[in-house]
């Protein structure tokens, strides 16, 4: 199955 | 001081629908190159970037660089007090705890002055990689809010496959399942009716139908969508605010286990 991702795998904090 | 001036305020009413789904409250920067807002939904999935460029307003003003924090809510229950075809004016002063607006009719024969409380908001910044996508997909925007919608009622995901020949979205769930085929168009009268695809490798993935058909709130904003795509990163989905800059958003992707 799939999960849903987070945007945090993919950005960065600033 | 902070003062920006749209004649269309029907413009910014359009910009607070397509925000308002996915967030309840938000931070606008305010600085002499314009106004920017940049915040994510609850769950961290989707992030919304606004960009509404100073020049693009009828009048901008902003001696200092200014963070308002507002309740979306609250923002809409003002811009609502607003005629479709009144101007109007943000305005804020320095370090102030208030942002005003005034709607002018036409003529100015009626005038209406509101003030909002402003919010103070963590806010966290996020920083987004540039990147090279693999397609990029040019549509209309109503016929990409029609098809999240239809497809929407067969499961909570949808696929959204490109290649060369066209994009493909698909869904399935408990009734059945549904794929819409999009070809590039050939030849179009109207540049807003075309499909254009640029692909440099084919793409396919995964997302949630419910933060796509919030992102279809924004639709009144333009006659065309654009979707960026790669592999295995969030998805882009911008609309163009005529001369006035755009709204991205961004959507993280439903990945395997």
């Amino acid at each position: 199955g799939k999960h849903q991702a987070t945007l945090s795998s993919f950005f960065f904090s600033t | 001081m902070f003062e920006a001036r749209l004649v269309q305020s029907a413009i910014l009413k359009k910009v607070l629908e397509a925000i308002k789904d996915l967030l309840t409250e938000a931070t606008f920067d305010c600085s002499d190159s314009g106004i920017q807002l940049q915040a994510m939904d609850n769950a961290h999935v989707s992030l919304v970037s606004l960009n509404l460029r100073s020049d693009g307003f009828d009048k901008y003003r902003c001696d200092r660089n200014l963070s308002m924090g507002m309740n979306l809510g609250n923002m809409t229950k003002i811009m609502k007090c607003a005629g479709a075809e009144d101007t109007v004016t943000m305005k804020a002063q320095d370090n102030a705890d208030v942002v005003a607006f005034m709607f002018e009719s036409k003529n100015q024969e009626k005038v209406s002055d509101y003030e909002m409380k402003l919010m103070n908001l963590d806010q966290e910044h996020l920083g987004i990689p540039e990147t090279d996508y693999s397609c990029i997909v040019k549509m209309p925007s109503q016929e990409f809010a029609r098809i999240c919608r239809d497809l929407s009622q067969f499961g909570e995901s949808m696929a959204i496959s490109c290649t060369k020949e066209g994009v493909k979205f698909s869904s399935a769930g408990d009734i059945g399942s549904a794929n819409i085929k999009l070809a590039q168009t050939a030849n179009v009268d109207a540049e807003e009716e075309a499909v254009v695809i640029e692909m440099q490798e084919p793409v396919s993935l995964t997302f949630a139908c419910r933060y796509l058909n919030s992102f279809t709130k924004a639709t009144p904003l333009s006659a065309q969508v654009q979707l960026s795509m790669s592999a295995d990163v969030p998805l882009v989905v911008e609309y163009k605010i005529g001369e006035l800059g755009h709204i991205r958003y961004y959507l993280a992707p439903k990945i395997e286990d």
